[in-house]
């Protein structure tokens, strides 16, 4: 028996957008002490993973380890009838062949359900080690998500530099070539701040295509953490408050 | 030209 309310449903259908351009078919993992769930885009140069903690919702029940295979695409559907101040239920027998899926708005009295048929998915679970990054920024979510978006309407290509004075987002194509560049920012207003942490420089580029996908989840946090490492994927990390995180890797592209 | 390497690479299957 599975079943997790969690009182700000937003932030589930937040994550299912936030992923549902990248996965299709996703194996999620319950246990009893929260919800994960690992799963690779068609292409395998993207993954994304995902961490609940039991301690970020209302009620949480898991008697033992259960696999529910959900296609994205038609939770992302079932996810459009919650209304944004709904709380929502989940709910899995032992065994299960669908997903109940409960809104409920107390303060307007309207419950919806909806059973999920579930789906058996094989698919292949890496195991992601334990990295020290050699450069971690932190930086508001929102500004990146534009830097990202404006540099992609200028090439499809991104390379991310970093050193202990600041990280920059180039640029070159057929239209020209140029650099965003954030110094480190601790200025009292949380919100500006860039945070560079940086033990070894690193210089990588990436399809900015994918960032994009990834930068879906900046309602979910205020703050994008980029972690980078010299010929390791990138992670683009999105900390969900008070219940977990989402975390997105990118394959560097390297010259052939 | 660019290419990109699939996750499998870095990452091993569990």
């Amino acid at each position: 028996m599975f079943e997790a309310k969690l009182t700000e449903g937003l932030i589930l259908k937040k994550i299912v957008e936030s992923i549902k351009d990248i996965v299709t078919d996703v194996n999620i993992d319950i246990s009893p002490s929260g919800i994960s769930l690992q799963a690779m885009d068609s292409s395998h140069v993207a993954l994304v993973s995902l961490n609940l903690s039991m301690d970020g919702f209302e009620h949480y029940r898991a008697d033992t380890n259960m696999v529910l295979g959900v296609s994205i695409a038609n939770l992302a559907k079932v996810m459009k009838l919650a209304d944004n101040n709904d709380q929502i239920t989940l709910q899995a027998d032992q065994e299960a062949t669908h997903l109940k899926i409960i809104f409920e708005n107390p303060k307007t009295e309207r419950t919806t359900e909806f059973n999920l048929n579930l789906i058996t998915i094989d698919s292949e679970h890496l195991a992601i080690p334990e990295t020290e990054y050699s450069s971690v920024v932190t930086i508001n979510s929102g500004e990146f998500s534009k830097i990202c978006k404006e540099l992609f309407s200028l090439s499809e290509t991104v390379q991310i530099t970093t050193n202990t004075d600041y990280v920059q987002f180039s640029v070159e194509g057929e239209v020209g070539s140029g650099q965003v560049r954030l110094g480190h920012n601790d200025s009292e207003k949380k919100e500006d701040q860039t945070i560079l942490e940086v033990s070894e420089s690193v210089q990588q580029q990436f399809a900015i295509r994918y960032l994009n996908m990834f930068n879906k989840a900046s309602t979910l946090s205020s703050f994008t953490r980029l972690c980078l490492h010299q010929e390791q994927p990138l992670v683009v990390e999105f900390k969900i408050d008070n219940l977990g995180v989402l975390k997105y890797f990118l394959a560097p592209k390297i010259s052939d | 030209k660019f290419k990109q390497k699939d996750m499998t690479y870095f990452f091993k299957n569990k």
